[in-house]
């Protein structure tokens, strides 16, 4: 595993943390999309269909677990939890999941790299990934009053896709046939969502202001 | 495996 790979995994790993932090600790959800978090532990549940049947290695099974069990117990906290519900903009977060959904499924069962079940799913996930983080930008887009935890979940998010590219790169130029095209697409296509986010982030960053998204 | 090969991230 290569100084990139790592990298972009904990940061992927952080900015969870901080999101479960905001939750547990604060006992908020305020500017947090359910929608996205939602699309979030489907995509984990897609993708690592695979958990108990191909081992990679000690790491990737716990990452995986870490991944699966955050991603559903934020649904759960924000869908259950008596306290943590009421702070939900349920009126902002409006975003219809299968305008996502649907469209990636359809696309994962045209193209993918093998038709088969687990390897359609497999593909699903990172068609949806790739999109998932959107009703969170709109929700960020419309509240505009963006907390600071927030605002650090989502620059953590957009750096591990970044992190993830410089990986593919390296992997390309050091591992023989390191060829994945539908993970680098639909990868890259990630990641440039996050560019307009990232440019007033470091705006306010450099400006040392409260972020705030133009209308 | 080949078809593992493009699974070894998360």
């Amino acid at each position: 595993m290569n100084i990139f790979r790592l990298a972009g995994d904990m940061t992927h790993l952080a900015s969870v943390l901080v999101l479960l932090l905001k939750i547990h600790t604060i006992k908020s959800c305020a500017g947090v999309s359910l929608k996205t978090q939602e699309l979030y532990a489907l995509v984990f549940a897609c993708r690592y269909l695979d958990i108990f049947t191909n081992f990679v290695s000690l790491y990737n099974t716990v990452m995986k677990l870490i991944f699966l069990g955050s991603s559903f117990s934020i649904v759960w906290y924000m869908r259950y939890h008596k306290v943590v519900r009421r702070s939900y903009d349920k009126d902002q977060d409006t975003f219809r999941h299968y305008f996502l959904v649907l469209p990636c499924l359809v696309l994962a069962l045209l193209i993918n790299e093998k038709f088969t079940f687990k390897e359609v799913m497999w593909t699903f996930s990172l068609y949806l990934e790739a999109v998932a983080i959107l009703p969170q930008l709109v929700l960020l887009q419309r509240t505009r009053n963006i907390d600071n935890l927030t605002g650090q979940y989502v620059f953590l998010l957009g750096a591990y896709r970044g992190l993830y590219i410089l990986n593919w790169i390296y992997r390309y130029f050091t591992e023989p046939h390191f060829v994945h095209w539908i993970t680098w697409i639909s990868g890259l296509v990630q990641t440039l969502l996050y560019a307009d986010f990232f440019y007033y982030y470091y705006q306010s960053w450099k400006n040392n202001q409260k972020l705030h998204l133009p209308a | 495996t080949e078809q593992s090969e493009g699974h070894d991230e998360l």
